[in-house]
């Protein structure tokens, strides 16, 4: 059975989508089977993973069936999934007109719990569901909350502006545990982009382990032009760059992912 | 009469807010009196211009009036509007309540056209009213699309995944100019954080400039560290750092913009 994980954070820019991506490249190189679920209408992860180009167009102009198609139109999550070049890794697209559902979903009944309800079917057959989510705390985010029984991941970029939305985060996630999903913990905080040659960094690190003082993951992914690189050749930084910085990063915070788990 | 300009990208991070805050001092500094209008629920323009502690705590508690107010029960604005710091620079703060706002425009009369009309009486008051964005094309967004009679100002980050969403960013701006403001047009396209030390950099600014044949500003925004160390401090850049890189860009830019005035 799956440990499904939300990456959450509604500030903009934070590393949802690196660390969905890369986080899953590396568990599926390490043998387990990922799902990468793209839940943004940016489909950031969905162009990051490669989906060639004939595939990509045809999601624009709405051909293939993408995740919008399973939360609004109840099709089968199974009929969706797409390979990606990597073995062990497939994919639930996503595509623009996922912009739509925000107000869809506003008057559909038990409207949270759809992604849930859709990805259920699938999960034996994957150890690790991964969600990525737009920058909004809108109801795309909490459908992916109900739906992350192995908790959430918050990326927290390294700046100021960053520490601000912490706050109506995490009472967001009270209220989803509180209401929708029980078994919504925190599964871990996540420091991005971080910059040694600033204080700023350090500080704000610094502040956000006080606000987090257990779950703040001690690998920290420092800023590394290789990761902003590789999704523009549709490659993850495994394959793009596996000596950087980067991947040797994400590389530890996966090892670390899976220290965790229970 | 003020010119409105409307920030806006639903790529997140990628340097609205920013760009709202420093600009809008810059032409302060100049002698125009500017209204800054923070439509995000992060409220992040709201806390880099300083608002002072006290009154910061009680804009989360919900005690002070903010943009919610105005546009969800009709308060007028020029009871929201704030003095800052520095002279002929106010604020129309905004709260994490906001995010409420979304749910709650769906269903009122005339939802597209509310902060428009908020803000009419107070135009002749400012010389520019600069309305910063959160990153998505829900109603807020589309709200402060229809406000802005001077056009929409969209920041654009050399990475990668920036030029994603900038397709589903003109079909935005098209529908609202065809249906909600037909004086909406593309006042320019600003590029930030340019990192002279990639290629990346280089190679998504061509894209652009392609993209954008003619409203791509010449001044380029370069990453740099002081503006993110600013908003810490509830400082702009032209007080916290004036002969700093990211100052000199956004002094550079403010007088391109003023003269492409018509
Ligand atoms: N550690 C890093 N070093 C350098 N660049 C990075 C790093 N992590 C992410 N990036 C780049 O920064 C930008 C923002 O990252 P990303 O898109 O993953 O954030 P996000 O939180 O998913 O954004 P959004 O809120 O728009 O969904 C991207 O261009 C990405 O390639
Ligand atoms: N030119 C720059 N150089 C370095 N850092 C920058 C620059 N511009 C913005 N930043 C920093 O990058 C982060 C993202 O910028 P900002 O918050 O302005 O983007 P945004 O588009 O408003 O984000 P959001 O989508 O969350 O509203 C902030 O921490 C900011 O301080
Ligand atoms: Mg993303
Ligand atoms: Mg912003």
């Amino acid at each position: 059975m799956a440990k499904v994980y939300t990456f959450a954070n509604q500030k903009g820019g934070v590393g949802k989508t690196t660390s969905v991506v890369n986080i899953s490249a590396f568990l599926a190189a390490q043998g387990c089977s990922a799902l990468v679920v793209d839940v943004d209408p940016q489909a950031n992860a969905t162009s990051s993973l490669g989906l060639e180009e004939h595939l990509a167009e045809s999601l624009k102009s709405g051909d293939e069936a993408t995740v919008y198609h399973a939360l609004i139109e109840g099709a089968p999550v199974s009929q969706i999934i797409q390979t990606t070049r990597r073995p062990r890794l497939h994919l639930v697209p996503s595509s623009p007109a996922l912009a739509g559902a925000e107000v869809e979903l506003v008057g559909m009944l038990a409207r949270e719990t759809l992604l849930r309800k859709a990805l259920a079917p699938v999960l034996r057959h994957y150890d690790y569901v991964m969600i990525d989510t737009p920058p909004s705390l809108g109801l795309l985010t909490v459908n992916a909350l109900t739906a992350a029984d192995g908790g959430v991941i918050i990326p927290v970029q390294c700046e100021y502006l960053a520490l601000e939305g912490l706050g109506q985060l995490l009472r967001t996630v009270n209220l989803v545990r509180d209401s929708l999903n029980p078994r919504l913990t925190i599964a871990g905080v996540v420091l991005t982009m971080y910059d040694t040659r600033t204080r700023l960094s350090q500080e704000v690190a610094d502040e956000v382990r006080r606000y987090f003082p257990k779950q703040v993951f001690k690998t920290v992914i420092p800023r590394n032009v290789r990761l902003s690189e590789a999704p523009s050749f549709g490659e993850t930084i495994l394959t793009y760059s596996p000596g950087s910085a980067g991947a040797l990063a994400y590389g530890a915070l996966t090892d670390e992912l899976l220290g965790r788990q229970v």
